[in-house]
């Protein structure tokens, strides 16, 4: 349906401005490797399944695309263009994120199987894996355009998923619970950068928190 | 509502 291919797009999308800005500033600047980082094991843990488990062709590559283009941000932001100015102010506790979420997904999931287990936990992890980022725009009080641009089109992935999941959910009678209640809590989160992003980037102005 | 749920999104 609609919203979910413009869920997956917006998802693709973000991480090709993320990739673009970096290299053609050759800078990390006002990104959060914390975040990155936490993403990178999001999708290790929810798309590895691609190795015992065929959607489709389309599924499979881009479950590709997300592990291999996160690890390698993550690599680019490690090693080729190191940042200790921004790192001084990543300084969110992420073990907090990872336990919580550890613990999330070990109480709700579908079935107490490994697998299972490791989707629900990346369903957590991934609606807070964003906070590190939040929390350095908030410190650092402005952040480049092109950064604001890669945050909204990650969070209007799993916002698109909102309307999927109901339209899902009418059509096919299908819920997932776990995805629907994460999704929601994610765009909670989000919503915040959104106004803002709303009412000061879409108009021009650069992103400034008030 | 099917009860299996099964994971085909990304």
């Amino acid at each position: 349906n609609i919203f979910r291919a413009a869920g997956d797009l917006s998802h693709l999308i973000s991480i090709l401005i993320l990739l673009n800005t970096i290299q053609k500033s050759r800078s990390i600047a006002g990104i959060s490797l914390k975040t990155q980082i936490l993403y990178v094991l999001v999708f290790l843990t929810r798309y590895l399944d691609l190795t015992y488990r065929y959607v489709s062709i389309y599924n499979t590559l881009m479950k590709l695309f997300f592990i291999s283009s996160s690890i390698y941000i993550v690599y680019l932001m490690i090693y080729k263009f190191k940042n200790t100015e921004t790192e001084q102010i990543d300084t969110f506790p992420i073990e907090y994120l990872i336990g919580g979420s550890f613990i999330l997904s070990l109480i709700f999931n579908y079935k107490f199987q490994f697998g299972e287990i490791l989707w629900s936990f990346s369903l957590w992890l991934e609606s807070v894996a964003i906070l590190p980022q939040l929390f350095m725009l908030q410190r650092t009080g402005e952040a480049r355009t092109l950064t604001t641009h890669y945050i909204f089109a990650l969070g209007a992935y799993r916002t698109l998923y909102i309307p999927n999941w109901i339209f899902r959910w009418i059509s096919e009678g299908r819920v997932d619970y776990l995805a629907i209640f994460t999704g929601i809590v994610q765009t909670i989160i989000y919503s915040d950068f959104f106004y803002i992003y709303y009412h000061r980037v879409l108009k021009g102005f650069k992103f400034e928190l008030p | 509502i099917k009860n299996e749920v099964v994971h085909d999104e990304l």
